[in-house]
């Protein structure tokens, strides 16, 4: 259903470094019901995939919906996600519009 | 519009 959104994009993340180097702000009660990337680190698995950018908003984690949901329970997902072995990557589902 | 207004800010995580 994520893949439905309007203007969304799907962007894969290499595990390439030790730490996946974002912040995020908002979730479901706060002023940014989504959580959007408030900054990008130099030398982290984002910063190194280079198709993440500051203000983009994330819909989806691993085909996950963050959606409804807060910005701890958010952030914990994204966490999870990275530090899993089972993949090497995380699929983000992103937009560009809030 | 007003119900924005007064939702709080986040908190901002660093992962």
């Amino acid at each position: 259903p994520g893949l439905l959104e309007p203007m969304s994009t799907l962007v894969r993340v290499p595990k390439s470094a030790s730490t996946l180097g974002i912040a995020i702000e908002g979730g479901a009660n706060t002023r940014q019901p989504l959580p959007r990337i408030v900054t990008i680190q130099r030398g982290g698995s984002a910063h190194n995939c280079r198709q993440l950018k500051v203000g983009q908003v994330i819909l989806e984690v691993n085909g996950i919906s963050l959606r409804g949901r807060e910005h701890r329970e958010a952030a914990c997902l994204i966490a999870e996600a990275f530090k899993t072995k089972e993949k090497d990557y995380i699929d983000f589902l992103i937009t560009e519009f809030n | 519009r007003e119900k924005r207004l007064t939702l709080p800010p986040s908190e901002i995580t660093l992962l």
